[in-house]
């Protein structure tokens, strides 16, 4: 098995509190970034459309023409979706450019998926922020390295708001 | 003089006239997103629009509204991203994302990529209040969401992201005090906005530097060609410059624009509220000002601006205010003293080009 994530920082952020192991039966929903197809000539697709003195400056791409151009392989599809439902996965919705793919599983079944992993609920502050989050690495099958990028909703938790309400500034000399 | 940033004394620094409002005739649209689980509240905007709207034709009301609203209490950050927003890129249809009511094993910023994955038909502006320390994200996360982000500009839609409100950052590597960027401010393929201060707090006068902008120098992407230039002037004019190894000369650097961040007044469950400051009220400036000239370009028969770095860069910030006074804050140690980058005339880290001088822009903006 590999790790996908190696170097995503596991750390519980200032504010959030565990309120403990979640229970196995309850449903969690993750999100499985497949990998794409093309990214370099779609990255040569953005300078084309995007630089003024291209032939090609704002001769922009459907979202349909983007999902033809990134859609993952079949191979890829068809590894990751037995892998899923194998494990039990339901209610699996993608999105049009196919590279997302959004599911239902409950704790154990994750847990059993995401090797290592291990969902813990946390609440933060006043508004009583719940998540559900593994602080532990998760790992995948060899097999699926080629396939996969990462899977959203273990590690990373809702940002904080750095916006201020500073003091009113004091202009010596000007406004009473 | 005035008593706090207001939608009349963003639209008198910016030179926009009463006119400078969208027609109501074409598709242009512009959407907020913010990802801090904050409801936004209708009536917040229409109290807004009645006490500071006044004196420009606006929408009383946001046209879609992306994610549950309404029970729980209004945020300052939601209702900040609409109010200025919607005044500065005003009577233009406006989205509203925010993410209340997602699952709890749900990352918010996520879903936002995957809705812009599923929606052939979006807005072309997009402001972002939304950031994390580069080196907290692993970077198969990183190389992935920038991906996403070429996805949206290869449709020419146009990704605006706050550059973050601890000016340069600041954390320790091997017991070596560094700089610390921010993503998605880093990311090559968004226009990152930074914040600026009038001199006088209290009058319409020349912008500087807000100490919290954030900017500096991606740890992860190497610098875009269509930066290369910019960057290289600046480092090697700049007279005060920290020592090199507390950034990463050879990345993509940031921000590219900038906007007033400071003092700002703020309709939140209908309690007017001064003094609030942060890049995430530079950001929905800027973009107002942007959705105002795809309203232009639209009536003209000319497609959205699109990522707008490139055509940005190339024209050197024409149409933008220099503000070449003022630095930002960073390591609070002896060697650079709390001082970051400092801004300087053309592009430099803490306010990119400058501000938005919308006649200015729009006519160098307005051309094909």
């Amino acid at each position: 098995s590999y790790s996908p994530e190696p170097d995503q920082q596991r750390t519980l952020p200032p504010g959030w509190v565990s309120l403990g192991r979640v229970d196995s039966e309850e449903e969690l929903s993750l999100t499985f970034a497949l990998r794409q197809q093309n990214v370099e000539r779609l990255s040569k697709l953005v300078q084309a459309v995007s630089d003024p003195g291209s032939p090609h400056y704002g001769k922009y791409l459907t979202l349909e023409d983007v999902a033809e151009l990134v859609r993952p392989s079949p191979l890829t599809f068809r590894t990751v979706q037995k892998w899923l439902s194998a494990a039990g996965a339901r209610n699996c919705h993608s999105v049009t450019t196919q590279d997302f793919l959004t599911c239902w599983l409950s704790v154990r079944q994750a847990e059993l998926l995401l090797s290592g992993a291990e969902f813990h609920r946390y609440v933060r502050g006043p508004a009583e922020i719940h998540v559900i989050r593994s602080l532990r690495p998760y790992q995948l099958p060899k097999a699926l390295a080629p396939h996969v990028d990462f899977v959203g909703g273990l590690h990373r938790f809702p940002p904080t708001s750095s916006l201020r309400q500073r003091p009113e500034p004091q202009v010596s000399g000007t406004v009473g | 003089l005035h008593l706090g940033v207001t939608p009349s004394v963003i639209r008198q620094r910016y030179n926009l006239t009463a006119q400078d409002v969208g027609s109501g005739t074409t598709n242009n649209s512009q959407a907020c997103a913010q990802f801090l689980e904050q409801y936004f509240h209708a009536s917040d905007l229409a109290e807004f629009m009645r006490l500071f709207g006044g004196n420009f034709a606006h929408q009383e009301s946001v046209a879609r509204v992306v994610g549950q609203q309404g029970r729980g209490r209004a945020g300052i950050e939601a209702s900040l991203d609409v109010e200025y927003l919607m005044s500065a890129g005003a009577n233009i249809s406006t989205w509203v994302y925010s993410s209340p009511g997602r699952h709890e094993s749900q990352e918010p910023f996520l879903q936002w990529l995957l809705l812009l994955s599923n929606e052939s038909a979006l807005p072309h502006v997009h402001t972002v209040s939304y950031g994390d320390d580069e080196d907290s994200l692993s970077s198969a996360y990183i190389q992935r969401v920038n991906t996403e982000f070429m996805k949206a500009a290869a449709r020419g839609l146009t990704l605006l992201f706050a550059s973050g409100d601890s000016g340069a950052g600041c954390w320790s590597v091997s017991r070596r005090h560094q700089f610390r960027p921010s993503f998605p401010a880093s990311s090559p393929y968004v226009t990152t906005v930074g914040g600026t201060s009038f001199q006088n707090p209290f009058r319409v006068t020349t912008e500087i530097v807000d100490y919290i902008s954030g900017g500096g120098f991606s740890n992860v992407f190497p610098q875009p060609s269509y930066q290369e230039e910019a960057v290289a002037q600046f480092l090697s004019s700049s007279p005060h410059l920290p020592p090199s190894s507390y950034f990463n000369a050879s990345g993509r650097a940031y921000p590219d624009v900038a906007a007033l961040s400071d003092g700002y007044w703020v309709v939140s469950n209908s309690v007017p509220i001064p003094w609030v400051s942060g890049t995430s009220a530079s950001t929905p400036v800027f973009g107002g000002i942007l959705s105002l000239i795809n309203e232009h370009r639209l009536l003209s028969g000319l497609p959205p601006l699109g990522f707008l770095n490139p055509r940005l860069y190339q024209q050197r910030g024409a149409g933008l205010f220099d503000v070449t006074r003022g630095c930002h804050e960073s390591c609070l140690n002896e060697e650079v003293q709390g001082q970051g980058f400092c801004s300087g005339p053309g592009w430099d880290p803490v306010t990119g080009w400058g501000t938005p001088n919308f006649p200015a822009l729009l006519k160098a903006l307005i051309k094909p």
